[in-house]
């Protein structure tokens, strides 16, 4: 364990508490892309099938029950508690676009041809495009919420965190993940426009986000 | 060894 990956699990621990509150404080969850929280939900499950196969440590059991936890809860307020005030209508992403090429790619590249190792490699490159549904509905109702530009902040800050963790790992220990390390760095290139927008609009304390 | 070094990450 090192500061950047404690930092980006707590980054990333941040991200979701924020979207969870917002929903649940607002009792809404408009402009907020379920396809994107059912997609995260599908990377823990598949990330996570050895918190009962390997104990690594108390904080990587307890970190992956409480995403796991949040995560699922987070979707359940969506489709669930929530649901009237779901966007469907903008929340139009198809996901297939983003299922069918990870799952060719995670049957393609892997460590090992062992259900555990795909799945593994399964969501990690689906992680890297989770965020599209979310991304596509922000650019499609052309604004976002500051609270939601937060969470994206810190969801985006988490992958940065971990990659400065992959060179810090090289470096002192010679770890080299290659499959996390090029999806993580994708899914961070992913976030780059918004960070633009992030600091150039959201921090001047502007409520909503309006993109160009 | 190596997967262990992977999985322990979140």
């Amino acid at each position: 364990m090192n500061v950047f990956r404690l930092a980006g699990d707590v980054s990333h621990l941040v991200a979701i508490i924020i979207l969870l509150l917002k929903i649940w404080r607002s009792r809404s969850c408009a402009g907020i892309s379920g396809k994107s929280q059912l997609l995260f939900a599908l990377v823990f499950t598949t990330r996570y099938l050895d918190l009962f196969t390997v104990y690594i440590s108390a904080y990587n059991t307890i970190m992956k029950v409480v995403f796991l936890a949040l995560s699922y809860a987070t979707v359940y307020l969506i489709y669930m508690r929530f649901r009237n005030t779901y966007d469907s209508e903008n929340d139009s992403f198809r996901v297939e676009f983003l299922l069918v090429p990870v799952i060719g790619l995670s049957f393609l590249e892997h460590y090992a041809f062992t259900p555990m190792e795909v799945l593994w490699t399964f969501s990690i490159f689906l992680e890297a495009v989770a965020i599209m549904p979310q991304l596509f509905m922000i650019t499609k109702t052309g604004e976002a919420e500051s609270i939601t530009t937060h969470y994206l902040f810190f969801l985006g800050l988490y992958r940065a965190l971990y990659i400065a963790n992959w060179v810090w790992r090289y470096h002192t220990e010679g770890f080299f993940d290659q499959i996390a390390v090029v999806s993580g760095v994708v899914q961070t290139i992913f976030y780059c426009d918004f960070f633009y927008l992030y600091v150039t609009k959201v921090v001047q304390g502007r409520s909503k986000m309006s993109l160009p | 060894k190596e997967r262990e070094a992977r999985h322990d990450e979140l």
